[in-house]
């Protein structure tokens, strides 16, 4: 159950999976689990539907955490928003709006195998685990294998590279499997959110170019609000704007794509810190880190929903 | 120990280049010993005033410290023991669930 489950700990891959099943059965009238696939090594790649079911169309929020394997923050955040959504769907009219109005898309560790590995080998794997015929090194960076201006500035043609791109763009099953899914329902989906960490930032497109997106000032609107509402809680200064602007030019990420490809409102969040624990987070900061980033999500949301074309 | 504590004496140091001559120096030891770069992601992001957080092994921290003031490029060391450091930021209960 929901009070039984500790969000306030990092937890391995199967147990997050155990944790879908068990919402799965328990909350069917908010969350539908599904899987978009198998990732290199074999493993399910679970899905949380979740929002009030109606036959009607509603427009969906998509959102991942776990692209690089080590930023253990993500997947604790995206378990947090599942619960707090489930926990205040009742109580909270901005939430029940949300629910109500919207799917959310929820992949709560994208890089599964990744992530696996760096729970049981290497804490500070980044990369997916796929193999490389002709080098020893394995895995790909995922945040590099979109097509979108693949392989250019900011990705690596190496594959011992901790950005390495791939051998050509969606070559890894996780990619391909989400792209496949966000192209099929790009009709409904309205903005994607990618959960990476650390820097204490909040992105928008482009990272590829510098160069000012079309639909600017809606999008730079909602950013704005979100990190004043998420410096609201605890006082923590995020920094926003153009990813090639506010961190680096990197090629082929997911934002990128999913704006290229028709989602009109795509934003990656770096979490928590700004490197003085870096990716061990301790357990303790899992909750301030974790209710601030939940307004700032609820305030972008909402900003589309009501504000933004 | 968590991981067969093989990150005992590792650390995480955080040097900002002043000048792109240090931005080079960092780049090419960085290079050399394929060090774990937690920030910027790559090596190619490295320039003056590019904030670098790198993880060094414990057995090639006291020769890369050296080097690092022998070419007088401040660093600040931001995680002393890597090990420590991960295992206390394991809550009381995932403790005792381990034990």
């Amino acid at each position: 159950s929901l009070p039984e489950y500790n969000y306030e700990v990092y937890h391995s891959l199967e147990e997050i999976q155990s944790w879908m099943h068990h919402l799965n059965k328990t909350h069917s009238s908010l969350i539908h689990m599904f899987s978009l696939g198998r990732s290199y090594e074999g493993r399910s790649l679970f899905i949380l539907k979740l929002g009030r079911r109606s036959q009607a169309y509603k427009r969906a929020v998509w959102i991942d955490c776990g692209v690089h394997a080590r930023e253990w923050i993500g997947p604790a955040f995206c378990q947090w928003f599942v619960r707090e959504a489930l926990l205040t769907y009742r109580t909270d009219p901005a939430m029940k709006k949300l629910l109500n109005h919207m799917y959310f898309y929820i992949m709560p560790v994208f890089n599964v195998d990744g992530y696996h590995f760096s729970w049981t080998h290497d804490r500070f794997w980044r990369k997916t685990r796929s193999r490389n015929s002709k080098f020893h090194c394995r895995g790909v960076d995922a945040n590099r294998n979109w097509k979108v201006k693949w392989c250019d500035e900011g990705a690596s043609i190496h594959p011992c590279d901790d950005t390495y791109c791939g051998p050509f763009p969606e070559s890894e099953p996780e990619v391909k499997a989400v792209a496949n899914f966000l192209r099929k329902h790009r009709k409904y989906i309205k903005a994607y959110l990618s959960f990476h960490a650390y820097a204490q930032m909040l992105l928008y497109p482009y990272s590829y170019k510098y160069a000012t997106i079309p639909n600017f000032s809606c999008v730079e609107s909602a950013a704005y609000k979100a990190v004043k509402a998420l410096r609201s809680v605890h006082g923590i200064r995020y920094r926003y704007g153009p990813a090639s602007r506010t961190l680096y030019v990197s090629s082929g990420s997911s934002m990128d794509w999913a704006y290229k490809n028709g989602i009109p409102y795509a934003f990656a969040f770096e979490l928590r810190d700004t490197g003085h624990f870096g990716f061990l987070l301790p357990e303790m900061l899992i909750r301030p880190t974790c209710t601030e980033t939940m307004l700032a999500v609820k305030n972008i949301t909402m900003h589309l929903l009501k504000k933004c074309p | 120990h968590l991981y067969n504590n093989r990150y005992a004496g590792d650390k995480v140091i955080r040097l900002t280049p002043k000048t792109e001559k240090e931005a080079y120096a960092l780049k090419k030891i960085y290079h050399q010993l394929k060090v774990d770069l937690w920030q910027p992601s790559s090596i190619v992001h490295v320039s003056e005033g590019t904030v670098t957080d790198v993880h060094i092994p414990q057995n090639s921290s006291q020769a890369l410290l050296a080097f690092f003031q022998e070419a007088n490029i401040k660093y600040k060391i931001l995680i002393e023991d890597l090990q420590k450091t991960l295992e206390n930021g394991r809550s009381l209960q995932t403790q005792r669930n381990r034990r």
